[in-house]
């Protein structure tokens, strides 16, 4: 419906729109949200979207029963390590994936339904001191985890039964990876961004690291969050949760970077600052829209491609927002 | 972004970067 709503308005491209609330989703059994997501879930020959909210000792998968109404399927209680995120799988359908630890993630578990013993369950698929993880098209699951002595990333192919049918070592950067994306258009490439500030490129086929790119002194910390092939050029949206105010630009938000593989150069395309006299916290990217939680607790949301908040959500009565 | 800047590009930079890379 949304969608149909916004069509008249594409032609001259987005324009500044305010957030309206659709539906609301109340749990009075569980302790404080932890995070949010959405999962294609099929059942009775039906596919349909649904949405898993978890708290630090349980994850619940939530149906659509009516409009603005949402009924809870199940519950899974994972009780002996705290719930640190949901991990996305796009295009995933029947899995939900979760990371658990302390401060930092310590395994990774997949929740689901076998409907060979008609029961949910969950299996863990990763332990080890994880200090990135991102779920990719095709039920692919990337990491990278860390001991004193090195640095692994591992991409684990997932089966439909929640199981690990295939393991693929990929090599890693001297640095430590603090984050992934997957390459829109580009199967089998996978980029990083490092401790160090660069972006890295990986063949997933084959595991070889195909090129180091240094993201410049300007910004530091850069986190990556998606990547678009286009032209021969690979243009990768960074968020820099650490940047100071500037005098020119504000606090910056999100920044698209094109890098040229083949030379290892790269040039800004792109930046988007939070609104005057905000703190901006995490954020995250959906195709050419960015979205975080400011300090104030409010959402606030952007056109990436022109640079522009176009919505800011204040906090409602009941709180913060968290994305 | 000017083509100079960022040095030639080319359309099969993975299938190059990835001939070239060590296994």
């Amino acid at each position: 419906d949304v969608a149909e709503q916004l069509t008249p308005v594409l032609p001259d491209g987005p324009r500044d729109e305010s957030l309206q609330l659709v539906s609301e989703l109340k749990d009075c059994s569980c302790s404080g949200a932890v995070d949010v997501s959405t999962v294609w879930w099929e059942a009775a020959g039906c596919r349909e979207l649904r949405v898993v909210t978890a708290s630090e000792s349980a994850l619940s998968l939530w149906e659509p029963l009516a409009p603005d109404c949402w009924g809870k399927v199940y519950t899974w209680h994972l009780r002996e390590i705290p719930v640190i995120q949901i991990v996305p799988l796009p295009d995933t359908c029947n899995l939900v994936c979760v990371a658990l630890g302390e401060l930092e993630i310590g395994e990774i578990r997949l929740l689901l339904y076998s409907s060979e013993t008609d029961s949910f369950k969950h299996s863990l698929v990763k332990t080890g001191n994880i200090k990135a993880v991102v779920g990719l098209k095709d039920r692919r699951l990337v990491s990278s985890s860390r001991t004193v002595q090195e640095q692994q990333v591992e991409m684990v192919l997932l089966s439909e039964t929640g199981g690990s049918k295939d393991r693929q070592t990929l090599m890693p950067p001297e640095e430590t990876v603090t984050a992934f994306a997957e390459v829109e258009g580009m199967r089998e490439a996978l980029v990083g961004t490092t401790a160090g500030n660069s972006v890295v490129v990986w063949n997933l086929k084959t595991g070889q690291l195909l090129r180091k790119m240094h993201v410049g002194y300007s910004y530091s910390a850069s986190i990556c969050h998606r990547a678009y092939s286009d032209s021969g050029l690979l243009f990768v949206v960074l968020s820099h949760p650490h940047a100071k105010e500037s005098e020119s630009c504000g606090s910056l938000a999100f920044r698209v970077v094109a890098f040229n593989p083949s030379t290892g150069r790269s040039a800004g395309v792109m930046f988007s600052c939070l609104p005057p006299g905000r703190a901006g916290r995490r954020g995250d990217v959906w195709d050419t829209a960015g979205a975080a939680v400011l300090t104030s607790g409010a959402v606030a949301v952007w056109d990436l491609l022109r640079g522009r908040c176009t919505a800011e959500l204040p906090p409602g009565p009941a709180g913060r927002w968290a994305l | 972004c000017s083509e100079s800047a960022l040095g030639p590009i080319s359309l099969n930079w993975f299938e190059e970067l990835s001939a070239e890379a060590p296994p």
